[in-house]
């Protein structure tokens, strides 16, 4: 466990939390693909099976890892849950049409060419990988279309990109100091994931300089 | 082949 794998948990903790103060304070999910949230509940789901046959009490990184499980998984359940019944009249539903299947179908593609063993786990656990590297596309797609971004969903992809970004950062640490450490599949979806938000980041911090409402072309 | 790397990430 280094700096820049706690800091990117926290910070992936940080932007579920700001999605949630959102809905709550503002009392609507305006400008929030529920796509993109639907497919990283999906992600959860896929990723921590190994929660059905892991002894929590093994380690304490176990034990931290499976509390962050539960939690990303629930979080992730009650997001969509909520904008589905509570926040459903207030969800851009028109916009908010970036098409699913054309990442979900590549990214089962890819893990049934990729993965690390020939187990329903491992390939369950590939395709988690390959979609997360591509499920906040329908978010940036529905903001693409809103043009204008809200404070608050601008946070919250910012918190989402820079998880991504300080994982990097923990890959690149780990490689050095641990000997044999090496995960060309994770690190690969992994740089595609944090390419996919250099735009977004580009024009957050250019909005915030300017003192400017964020705005994508 | 690749061995599964031990899944201590998130």
């Amino acid at each position: 466990m280094n700096i820049f794998r706690i800091a990117g948990d926290m910070s992936h903790v940080a932007s579920i939390a700001i999605l949630l103060l959102k809905m709550k304070t503002s009392r609507n999910c305006a400008g929030v693909s529920l796509k993109t949230q639907e497919l990283y509940a999906l992600v959860f789901l896929t990723r921590y099976v190994d929660l059905l046959f892991t002894n929590p009490l093994r380690s304490p990184l176990t034990m931290y890892n499976t509390i962050m499980k539960i939690l990303f998984i629930s979080t992730s359940l009650y997001i969509v849950y909520q904008m589905r019944t509570r926040y459903k009249h207030t969800y851009n539903e028109a916009a908010d049409a970036f098409r699913v299947p054309f990442l979900i179908g590549p990214a089962a593609v890819a893990a049934l060419l990729f993965h690390l063993k020939n187990t329903v786990v491992e390939v369950v656990w590939a395709f988690s990988i390959f979609l997360e590297a591509v499920a906040i596309m329908p978010q940036l797609f529905l903001l693409q279309k809103t043009g204008e971004v809200e404070n608050i969903t601008g946070h919250y992809i910012f918190a989402l990109g820079a998880y991504r970004g300080l994982y990097a950062l923990n890959w690149v640490w780990r490689a050095f100091w641990e000997p044999g450490y090496r995960q060309w599949l994770t690190w690969t979806a992994g740089i595609v994931q944090t390419g996919l938000y250099a735009d977004f980041f580009y024009h957050y911090i250019r909005s915030k300089r300017q003192g400017k409402k964020l705005k994508l072309p | 082949g690749p061995t599964a790397a031990p899944k201590d990430e998130l």
